[in-house]
């Protein structure tokens, strides 16, 4: 049974921030 | 077309947190996002506001606007409708739940414009 790690689940948004 | 999501978002399949648990895909709540963030040195985890959804040129795909972390800085994703996103304090939801809940079996509350949902940006963005 394959497992998974938590953060396969959750979208990566990066913001590309200036500051 | 060929829209297979990641077979993670499977009902039943098993998950590992950072500290080791492992849990079903369904039974994961929010504090289980933040504790794993916690214990990572490298990705935090980022409150994303859903501020639009559009239909996309694509069938069956949504084009979403979130306004993510802090600086609110706007980001466009374009998914699939049955794409499940983790929402604070309420747990799976898409943008059609019933097509979700058919592909994947995996039960979704219906994805709307204001939820807050868990996504992921690096600590240091230096």
């Amino acid at each position: 049974v394959p497992v998974f790690p938590w953060h396969s689940l959750v979208p990566f948004l990066a913001p590309t921030q200036s500051d | 077309p060929s829209s297979a999501l990641p077979s993670y978002f499977m009902k039943g399949s098993i998950i590992q947190l950072a500290d080791g648990e492992l849990k079903r895909v369904e039974d994961l709540r929010t504090e289980d996002f933040l504790q794993s963030a916690e214990v990572s040195k490298e990705l935090k985890i980022d409150s994303s506001t859903v501020e639009r959804i559009d239909s996309s040129r694509t069938p069956d795909a949504v084009i979403i606007q979130f306004s993510v972390g802090e600086h609110k800085v706007q980001v466009c994703v374009e998914v699939l409708v049955e794409y499940p996103f983790f929402v604070f304090g309420q747990g799976w939801s898409s943008c059609c739940p019933d097509r979700t809940t058919q592909l994947l079996a995996l039960s979704c509350a219906k994805l709307s414009v204001g939820d807050v949902c868990i996504s992921l940006t690096l600590k240091s963005l230096r």
